[in-house]
């Protein structure tokens, strides 16, 4: 998702 | 992942690297902010909750394992190591912290993607993010010359952060449906609190002298 992504950033 | 941002996350171990190798090579937190360091620890703690329960990667799992311990790691030799602590200066690390991490999570509770536990603490995590190194600054200010590591330290935060910018830019760019405006704005407000260290940095390092910030 796109809230799943956002977070892939540390 | 983009090139900017494994070079910003690498960065960032990198200022991690320099503090820890600063504290064990000379014995000596002096010029250091414990309270940016404790800030630093709760912006960590409250952004990687989801290490438990959503896995994106193992580098990203390694890298929050490492930043999370990291910071606890210089927070113990600030605070308990017999002889580091003693160098440490709480005379002059005196900012009042509360007036940030208030505020910052009054507004991440006004200001969020979605009000739900994890959502807000991640929020509150990335404002206070952008105003964890004030403490630092201002004790440069008190403390006239700095050491060349915690000058260095600094600047790859700094970088770090900038590097994170260009790679929102190159994500915006290439990503369709990607905009992440609360992690922009203050990631944005973040690096321009660094913009008078660089400034005083290249001048002292142009000539060639030891980085003093004006009172």
């Amino acid at each position: 998702s796109e809230e799943q992504r956002a977070k892939d950033e540390l | 992942m983009n090139i900017f941002r494994f070079a910003g996350d690498m960065t960032h171990l990198c200022s991690i690297i320099v503090l820890l190798l600063k504290i064990q090579a000379t014995k000596s937190c002096a010029g250091l902010s414990l309270r940016t360091q404790e800030l630093y620890a709760i912006v960590f703690v409250s952004r990687y909750l989801d290490l438990f329960f959503t896995f994106i990667s193992m580098y990203n799992v390694i890298m929050k394992l490492i930043f999370i311990s990291s910071s606890f790691c210089i927070i113990w030799y600030m605070r308990c190591h017999r002889i580091v602590a003693q160098t440490y200066d709480r005379e002059q690390d005196t900012f009042r912290v509360a007036f940030l991490v208030v505020p910052c999570f009054m507004l991440s509770l006004m200001i969020n993607h979605e009000f739900s536990f994890t959502e807000v603490l991640w929020t509150f995590s990335i404002y206070l993010e952008a105003v964890a190194i004030l403490p630092q600054l201002v004790l440069l200010q008190r403390t006239f010359n700095i050491d060349t590591l915690t000058s260095n330290y600094i600047f790859l935060l700094g970088a770090y952060r900038a590097l994170y910018m260009l790679n929102w830019i190159y994500r915006y760019f290439t990503e369709r449906d990607y905009s992440q405006w609360i992690v922009w704005t203050s990631g944005t407000l973040q690096t321009a609190t660094y913009c008078d260290f660089f400034y005083y940095y290249i001048l002292s390092w142009r000539k060639n002298e030891r980085l003093s910030l004006p009172s």
